[in-house]
């Protein structure tokens, strides 16, 4: 028998490092630090598990896809945060599930960004619809989601130009995005998802917060993970906004996307 | 100027009429929470504090102050030190002004960093900066590995008329030398060469980097860091500093409302001067980097 002890304080302080390390935050960080003082263990080997535990219990699950067909998925984010490529990886996992997928190249605005997709999708052989720089974006997603309605697509892959949330009339552009989409097609788009940097620090709680403010966002997906960045604001995010982590991004190819795990995310974290 | 945060943690220990040991831990512990909720890396922040507490505590006792003023004042030029530096700029025959080494002839700038940090757009606001300071330079790229990299170069090129050569080599290094070898044809200078987005961790591609500068021996290698990156930035920036020996710092995206601590930890870890800071999309959004602005922004 073993009598239940409270954790020793200088492991609480190094495990809250260890999260403020991880961009978990000083408030999300705190917040977990303080549930395992609440707690009494048997050895000190259990309270990593049970913090982990803590953390896999914070992440909301992914979104649930009804089958609607088109299934139409705007990725919307700050300026490189890798929101063009992570549409063309979707598109290759959604292609090689034998969807039939349709790009939309809606970023008019920043030099090659047409250019950029449109190698992605002769790569992929997938079919993409793009315009001229400084053509309106909405006019596109309103054509594709035409296009796919006609050919019986499965799925539009809408990606958007690069925005900082400080720029109130960038994100004006992306409501009306939405509304046109919306209008085209009732319930349109099913999916937003927000393409953060995994580098990110703080901001990236405050990017999800003003970029939900303008288009209604289901989920996150978080790139560049195979570098040395933990990603850990997805918890605070987790704890105000409920939303998920839907795929990450681990690579400049095209097969560097995989699904997320929180339990995979967590013992990540920890490494 | 100190920011308003900064204002009421001095309000609270000015209040006091001397600084116990107790006011003052209280007071660093808010300048602490304060440094971390702005992204300043949590190890940078340890030595932070701990500088701060000796200095004020120790003989560098200023008579005219009372400690709680004494502490503010070693909080605040110890950031300033930290951010500005009056070693950032030593000099040198034949710098620009702005610290920049360019006394070859041609001189090569390298800007290299993460992926998506801006490197492509900041070479073009580069490019039309040193146009306005009487400077010819020339841009190329050597990203052979994103889509229309150099098309976006391109394009960034052509839109502000500023030269631009795109060489015809698939390898990094030999295309390097034929952009070298064209800026020294046609008496460009100097250079700036825009270099594919990489991760520290990549071997392959840091040693390509390394490669590339053995081979060209560029006076300037400027690091560009997004100014919104957390924790992470001790662990690439030194990562590169430490394979290249980097000259500057490029910090991007200050348009944007992140609090900018990575800039503290960028600094601290690497020693290298913060040069420019990136604005806005546009090649005008480009300016000399301004510690004491910066300074505030952390704090909140
Ligand atoms: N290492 C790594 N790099 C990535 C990942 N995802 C994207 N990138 C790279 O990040 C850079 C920026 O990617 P983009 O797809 O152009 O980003 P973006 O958000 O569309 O950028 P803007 O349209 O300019 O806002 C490119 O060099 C990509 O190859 C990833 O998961 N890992
Ligand atoms: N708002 C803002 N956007 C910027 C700034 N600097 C660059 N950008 C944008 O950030 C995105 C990425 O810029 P790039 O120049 O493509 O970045 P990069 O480092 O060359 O990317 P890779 O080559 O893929 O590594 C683009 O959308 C740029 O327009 C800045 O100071 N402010
Ligand atoms: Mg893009
Ligand atoms: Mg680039």
């Amino acid at each position: 028998f073993s009598p239940l002890r409270a954790v020793d304080p200088a492991m609480l302080d190094e495990l809250e490092e260890r999260l403020l390390a991880a961009d978990l935050g000083v408030a999300a960080s705190r917040k977990l630090v303080d549930e395992l003082k609440k707690r009494k263990f048997a050895s000190s080997d259990e309270v990593l598990p049970a913090l982990k535990a803590g953390m896999v219990d914070m992440l909301p699950p992914p979104q649930h896809h009804d089958g609607v067909k088109p299934w139409v998925t705007l990725f919307v984010g700050v300026n490189g945060s890798g929101k063009t490529t992570t549409v063309a990886k979707v598109g290759r996992l959604l292609k090689s599930a034998g969807h039939g997928v349709i790009l939309v190249a809606a970023d008019t605005f920043r030099a090659a960004a047409g250019e950029q997709l449109e190698i992605w999708a002769e790569r992929l052989d997938l079919p993409v619809i793009r315009q001229r720089t400084g053509s309106d974006p909405a006019a596109l997603v309103f054509d594709g989601i035409r296009a796919a309605r006609a050919q019986g697509v499965d799925d539009v892959l809408v990606d958007t130009a690069g925005r900082l949330q400080t720029k109130k009339h960038l994100m004006a552009e992306l409501e009306k995005v939405r509304r046109v989409a919306a209008r085209e097609l009732p319930g349109a788009p099913h999916s937003t998802l927000i393409v953060l940097d995994a580098t990110v620090g703080q901001n990236g709680l405050v990017q999800c917060r003003e970029f939900h403010q303008a288009v209604p966002l289901t989920g996150i997906v978080l790139t560049k993970m195979e570098g040395t960045a933990k990603g850990g604001i997805v918890f605070s995010i987790a704890e105000e906004l409920r939303l998920p982590v839907e795929y990450i991004g681990v690579g400049e190819k095209g097969e560097d996307l995989l699904p997320f795990s929180p339990a995979a995310f967590v013992e990540a974290l920890f490494e | 100027g100190l920011s308003e945060k900064f204002q009421r943690i001095v309000k609270k220990i000015r209040g006091e009429g001397t600084l116990t040991d107790a006011n003052m831990e209280e007071a660093l512990g808010e300048v602490r929470q304060a440094l971390l909720e702005g992204d300043v890396n949590v190890d940078v922040v340890k030595q932070f504090i701990e500088r701060v507490r000796e200095r004020a505590r120790g003989q560098e006792v200023m008579l005219s102050l009372s400690p709680a003023q004494q502490l503010i004042k070693v909080i605040h030029l110890e950031l300033m030190r930290l951010l500005g530096g009056a070693d950032a700029a030593p000099s040198i025959p034949g710098r620009v002004r702005d610290g920049l080494n360019l006394k070859d002839f041609p001189s090569v700038i390298f800007l290299v960093g993460l992926q998506g940090s801006g490197k492509t757009t900041t070479a073009s606001k580069l490019a039309l900066y040193l146009e306005k300071r009487g400077l010819t330079p020339l841009l190329a790229s050597t990203d052979l590995q994103r889509p229309a990299a150099r098309e976006q170069l391109r394009i960034l090129a052509q839109q502000h008329k500023h030269p631009y050569f795109e060489g015809t080599s698939s390898s990094v290094v030999e295309l390097g030398r034929e952009c070298l070898n064209q800026a020294r044809l046609k008496g460009f200078n100097p250079l700036i060469l825009d270099t594919a987005g990489r991760l520290h961790v990549d071997e392959a591609l840091m040693d390509e980097l390394v490669a590339l500068r053995d081979s060209l021996r560029p006076s300037e290698v400027l690091y560009v860091a997004d100014s919104m990156t957390g924790q992470d930035a001790v662990r690439s920036s030194q990562a590169f500093n430490a394979r290249l020996n980097l000259t500057g710092i490029i910090l991007t995206k200050l348009d944007g409302d992140s609090r900018g601590g990575a800039a503290l930890s960028i600094r601290e870890v690497t020693g290298k001067p913060i040069r420019f800071a990136g604005t806005g999309e546009k090649p005008g959004d480009f300016e000399v980097f301004q510690p004491d602005r910066m300074t505030s922004r952390i704090l909140g």
